[in-house]
């Protein structure tokens, strides 16, 4: 799940992180 | 001392929603009853839309880049996307500030936030509405209804739905107190498809519905109600992010334009 997840994963494991268009 | 406790989670909810939200409903309300200097700039109409564009939204719109000659429609889609996302990146704080959610298994968060940020969204969203249109541009701007509904399809099918949910919603009046707890509860839902330790979400769950039902009959004393009616609501946000859903992916399949990955990620495979 993790895997097919990456930007949320990352989301949750970083304390912020800008997600650019 | 168990309703000490149960104020304490109240109190940090509500904290958690006013630090990562960047619009709530306190601030949009202020705008939309027109009690700040200045009102938002309206835009009701193609002309008005690209002058929007050159002050209000540049950055997002990337006025030099690629989507400088796309139609109206592909931009504004476009928009929705990128307040989509940052949207995602302040429910993802909030729900880690949430007490309980950042010891959950790392795969359930994920499960928890890719089925509860599009419900959340349009909840939240109701707040930025009136039956008239939609604050944008972090309330420096005011897209209309109509507008919006004179888009071409399947474009103009994007917003009405909300407006819809919206106006029902906003008729409950809650505040950003509650609906601080209400965001929490959508979050923290042990019936999402693939979680594995429902049991440890179900308790974090029941304790939030609980502080959200002591929560509204002190803070609403006069509708005995209003729990039973916004569980009722969460029912509605589901139907209403499965055909969101659906429309986009017909918006993926049928028009030339691109998805953001993090939304690629949370619609895949959803419902």
């Amino acid at each position: 799940l993790k895997e097919k997840h990456k930007i949320l994963h990352q989301l949750l494991q970083n304390s912020t992180s800008p997600v650019d268009l | 001392p168990q309703l000490a406790d149960q104020k304490t989670l109240a109190k940090q909810i509500y904290e958690a929603y006013l630090k990562n939200f960047n619009m709530n409903k306190a601030k949009a309300r202020t705008i939309l009853t027109g009690k700040t200097s200045t009102p938002p700039f309206v835009i009701h109409d193609m002309e008005t839309l690209q002058l929007a564009e050159q002050t209000l939204v540049a950055k997002m719109v990337g006025s030099a880049g690629a989507l400088k000659d796309r139609e109206a429609e592909v931009r504004i889609f476009h928009c929705c996307q990128c307040t989509s996302v940052e949207t995602v990146t302040e429910l993802t704080e909030f729900a880690k500030s949430v007490p309980g959610f950042s010891s959950l298994d790392l795969n359930d968060q994920v499960t928890l936030l890719k089925y509860g940020v599009y419900e959340a969204l349009f909840a939240m969203l109701a707040s930025s509405m009136n039956k008239d249109g939609l604050l944008v541009a972090y309330g420096s701007g005011f897209i209309t209804r109509e507008f919006l509904k004179s888009l071409r399809r399947p474009f103009s099918d994007m917003m009405e739905p909300k407006f819809q949910f919206a106006m029902k919603f906003n008729a409950l009046e809650l505040d950003d107190s509650d609906l601080a707890l209400f965001v929490a509860a959508i979050i923290c839902c042990g019936d999402r498809p693939g979680l594995v330790n429902v049991a440890h979400i179900e308790r974090m769950q029941e304790s939030i519905v609980q502080v959200l039902q002591h929560h509204l009959l002190a803070n609403h004393p006069d509708d005995t109600f209003l729990f039973p009616k916004l569980l009722q609501k969460l029912a509605d946000l589901r139907q209403l992010v499965t055909e969101h859903a659906q429309l986009v992916q017909e918006i993926k399949k049928t028009e030339d334009t691109s998805l953001h990955p993090l939304l690629q990620e949370i619609y895949r495979d959803m419902y």
